[in-house]
């Protein structure tokens, strides 16, 4: 699975994921990535959000749209945001990984897995690219 | 319009087999991430919008065989590719997907079509890849799809009958 989320000089969110799925998958399954609120999902108001990991536990619990809201309902921070959708995920044995921006350019790149193919850029130029902690 | 912009990508999560990462295989990974980093960066800092910034990151990470989308994509129980891909307008909350599309190169173009073209959202299977040809998109036979990493790793998994949720796919 490979995904993006940017913010735009006109301050415009928004969220891209594609993916080939699971190894070997059988009878059409689909995963969460095309499912807009749980592995992507995009609102200027908040945040966007790109997952990629075991697809029933983001499908089942609705996580991109999930850190939208604590944002929008809660008043979290991204990053606050985050880490409770990550642990809401590892509460039902899920694994891997999301990367999310807000309309201040704040980015988190969260995943419980052993490594997340990584990588962000900000206005400031600085650039980090990333595999492993 | 203000001068904040920002881009983050990824290339999947998962079980990476650490073992695999020669520092010489990190450095590959390191560099097909940066070149669609900057990819997206390039548009975001000419004042483009954050749509063309991911489609571009994106298919850019789509046409690297290195990470599971598109080409290098795994393989399903059929031995083919069935591809999903989604992209959602944060301003509009426009949003366009397709699943279980085959022989499509870009997914994220085609998912972006859905969007822009119609007034679905999630297009599936032969239906998805109809809208596709109908809208022109570039289409590739299964060897443009093939690596051996992912060709091998379904052998395995076809043979060891791991259970889905063995990660062999890094997401």
């Amino acid at each position: 699975t490979v995904g993006a989320v940017a913010l735009d000089k006109n301050g415009n969110l928004a969220a891209a994921t594609s993916t080939g799925g699971l190894t070997n998958k059988r009878y059409g399954r689909v995963g969460d990535s095309p499912i807009i609120g749980s592995g992507t999902y995009a609102n200027n108001n908040t945040c966007a959000v790109s997952c990629t990991g075991d697809g029933e536990h983001f499908i089942r619990s609705v996580v991109a749209y999930d850190i939208s809201c604590l944002i929008e309902y809660k008043q979290l921070t991204l990053r606050d945001a985050c880490a409770f959708a990550m642990q809401r995920l590892q509460k039902i044995d899920g694994t891997g990984g999301l990367i999310a921006i807000d309309r201040w350019g704040n980015i988190q790149m969260p995943y419980n897995s052993e490594g997340m193919y990584r990588a962000c850029a900000y206005t400031s130029g600085e650039i980090e690219i990333k595999i492993f902690e | 319009m203000n001068d904040q912009f920002a881009i983050a990508i990824h290339g999947g999560a998962g079980t990476l087999h650490r073992e695999r990462f020669s520092p010489d295989v990190v450095q590959q990974y390191e560099k097909a991430l940066r070149q669609a980093l900057q990819a997206g960066l390039h548009i975001l800092q000419n004042g483009g919008r954050s749509l063309d910034a991911l489609e571009t990151a994106v298919r850019e990470l789509e046409e690297c065989p290195f990470f599971n989308a598109g080409r290098g994509a795994v393989f399903n129980a059929d031995g083919g590719h069935s591809l999903d891909a989604a992209i959602m307008d944060g301003r509009t909350l426009a949003a366009g997907a397709v699943a279980g599309i085959s022989g499509f190169k870009s997914p994220i173009q085609v998912a972006r079509a859905v969007m822009e073209k119609t007034r679905y959202v999630l297009l599936s299977g032969q239906g998805a890849a109809d809208f596709a040809r109908d809208q022109g998109f570039e289409e590739a036979a299964a060897d443009y799809f093939y690596t051996d990493l992912r060709y091998h790793q379904w052998k395995k998994k076809q043979e060891n009958e791991l259970d889905e949720s063995a990660d062999l796919n890094f997401g």
